[in-house]
């Protein structure tokens, strides 16, 4: 599933 | 999302709560290094450009990739943010005159001058987006120099400055067993600005983690460093 962020962590 | 991660997401919040209250409670920022409390808000800022973009989607109604892990991203974010601005501002205000400017000597250039260059060679994508976030990455992976620079020169941290930066250095700990939980169960899952950066980070804090379990076994309220 592509993420609405550029990255998935913080 | 992972155990680990979770984890590691849950103690970073700990660990400004931790700050907040320490300086709330002994209206006090004595053995807090100012220098890397704004770095950690510089860091947030330049990582978490990407919530215009969730923003941006959300007021136009485009929710189709908004899934539960962006609320919960989106969510977190917002409290780095506000928790370490508040923090700088604590310190810039009611609590400026307890503040340990005098002793918080390292030179901020030192550190920001090669982020900013590494950023601009090693990163994954020629962005801005892209080079800030990778920017963030390796300035927090440094940005606790200052605090170690300021404890080395103080010699011992208060209970609760010892907990948060305990808080500070595990999470990140964390972040490398989520790592390597994630390579082992994700299909080409990689990110090696990240991991090198991550180690780093998390290698600063070696020392003071010795002394910190130290301290913790010995029942001591305040963490020694030898003389």
């Amino acid at each position: 599933a592509k993420l609405a962020e550029g990255h998935d962590e913080l | 999302m992972n155990i680990f991660r979770i984890s590691a997401d849950l103690l970073h919040l700990a660990s400004f709560f931790i700050l907040i209250f320490k300086m709330k409670a002994t209206k006090s920022c004595k053995g807090i290094s100012f220098k890397t409390q704004l770095m950690y808000t510089l860091v947030f800022t330049c990582r978490y450009l990407d919530l215009f973009h969730v923003l941006g989607m959300m007021i136009t109604f485009n929710f189709a990739h908004i899934t539960g892990l962006t609320l919960y991203n989106t969510f977190m974010k917002i409290l780095f943010l506000a928790a370490s601005y508040y923090i700088v501002y604590l310190m810039r205000t009611e609590l400026k005159s307890t503040s340990d400017d005098a002793r918080d000597t390292f030179v901020l250039w030192h550190i920001l001058a090669p982020c900013a260059v590494l950023a601009l060679i090693f990163n994954a994508q020629f962005t801005i987006l892209e080079i800030l976030w990778t920017f963030s990455i390796y300035l927090e992976a440094v940005a606790v120099m200052p605090q170690l620079m300021l404890l080395i020169e103080t010699g011992e941290a208060d209970s609760l400055s010892s907990h948060y930066m305990f808080a500070v250095g595990g999470y990140r700990a964390l972040y490398l067993v989520n790592w390597v939980y994630r390579y082992a169960t994700e299909p080409y899952y990689s990110n090696w600005i990240a991991w090198i950066a991550g180690f780093v980070q998390t290698a600063l804090f070696g020392d003071f983690f010795y002394y910190y379990f130290v301290k913790i076994m010995s029942g001591d309220a305040a963490l020694k460093l030898p003389t």
